[in-house]
């Protein structure tokens, strides 16, 4: 589903342009499970962003269901960004003037729900993410984890077939991390594809394949045995 | 050092009032090392802010080097979070507009150092943790993990005697981990007083001395047998 050729990410900062990512070559298919991991600054996030259609490569290609990315409308991107893609940041970027319940409807706004279903279905998610009794919440109300699960939340609530989830569990505590990471392998076990950027190895243990990067270039690539 | 005394913190949310700390006494010598962990919204981010003079109480006492902290006037509440205390926030709260290096350096502006003298220990900070080549960066250029080291920095930049820091490894991969609380473990060697939230017990294990928060409460406080 996701074939990324060559793909290479500068960035200019005054006279230098640092070279963050500097040729990676990946393929996944659909219903993977994939953990990437790494060194801090070595590109997951800026690999991540890419994957997303948040951002553009400086060179190289992205084919994404068989189709160029760069070859795709703004109104295609947009369409996969909030139907086919769900990504939780690794800084949650939640509006700080809305609700937990407001922000994770708004993808839903955008995809043409009415208000009812709108308010069921962030209700189920958050419901899901044990966030029944912070519904009314808005972030600065809201405990470092707690925000992060409403990110989660707000990622999931399309229904996508795509999870991209940077360090979705980097500040719950270890039981609260089982429940999110048990709602990604439901996810996974639907047919989905989950891709997650993780420095802890037992959350890398659910997926079933490890990248590991390192300066912007793929270090490793490791598939577990089936069980 | 630190004695708090039936502390507690509601925080009034429409027409509920959300009892956050419910009941807290402590007491942490000055030199130990303590580590607080719990579920997430169970109130360690609460409880660190009260311990850093950043929020009053809504009942109960806090004696800080012997004094009340209710008793002290703004100037004296200010030279202690400037001078006293090194505060990591779990969101970081690096001011987006200036670079890595400036925002080390600001609390060095408040302590009277000269312009000389704040550069100098800001690249000695940065060197510290890392990131000697990211000095000049903006927030928004620097990955997840990287800005969580500089708010690390700007916390030690003043030599406090009190670190509180809110989840300082959170972003971090593990070799990157290990640098950091090298920093923090040789901080407490120095004879400061050092007190982390942490939800990794690998983490928790460099204190000598792990609490554990559930609901607003003390659930459980272990002393390690000295080695
Ligand atoms: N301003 C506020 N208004 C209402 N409720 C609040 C406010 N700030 C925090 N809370 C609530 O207080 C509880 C404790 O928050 P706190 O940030 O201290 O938790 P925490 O233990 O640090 O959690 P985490 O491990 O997720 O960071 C949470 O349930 C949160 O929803
Ligand atoms: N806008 C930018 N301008 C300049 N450099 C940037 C910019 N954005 C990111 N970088 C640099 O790119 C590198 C990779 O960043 P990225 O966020 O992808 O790392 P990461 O692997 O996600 O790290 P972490 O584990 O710390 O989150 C970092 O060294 C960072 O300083
Ligand atoms: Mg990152
Ligand atoms: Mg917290």
């Amino acid at each position: 589903v996701i074939e990324i050729h060559n793909i290479t990410r500068d960035f200019p900062l005054g006279q230098e342009i640092i070279k963050v990512l500097r040729g990676i070559d990946l393929e996944i298919e659909r219903g993977e499970y994939v953990a990437f991991m790494g060194p801090s600054g070595s590109g997951k996030s800026t690999l991540m962003n890419l994957l997303g259609c948040l951002d553009t490569p400086t060179s190289g290609q992205y084919i994404l269901n068989g189709k160029d990315v760069s070859q795709m409308t703004d109104d295609e991107l947009a369409e996969i960004r909030n139907k086919e893609i769900g990504f939780v940041f690794q800084t949650f970027n939640l509006l700080p003037r809305t609700t937990a319940l407001e922000n994770v409807a708004l993808p839903m706004v955008y995809a043409g729900a009415t208000k009812a279903e709108r308010i069921a279905r962030a209700e189920e998610v958050l419901t899901n993410v044990g966030l029944a009794d912070r519904m009314d919440h808005k972030p600065n109300q809201l405990s470092g984890g707690q925000r992060q699960r409403v990110a989660v939340g707000r990622a999931l609530v399309n229904k996508p077939s795509i999870i991209l989830a940077d360090e979705p569990t980097g500040n719950l505590d270890s039981k609260t991390s089982v429940e999110i990471m048990n709602l990604f392998d439901d996810i996974h076990a639907a047919g989905n594809t989950v891709i997650l950027v993780t420095h802890e190895e037992e959350i890398a243990e659910h997926a079933h394949r490890i990248i590991r990067l390192r300066d912007g270039i793929v270090e490793s690539d490791e598939r577990k045995a089936p069980k």
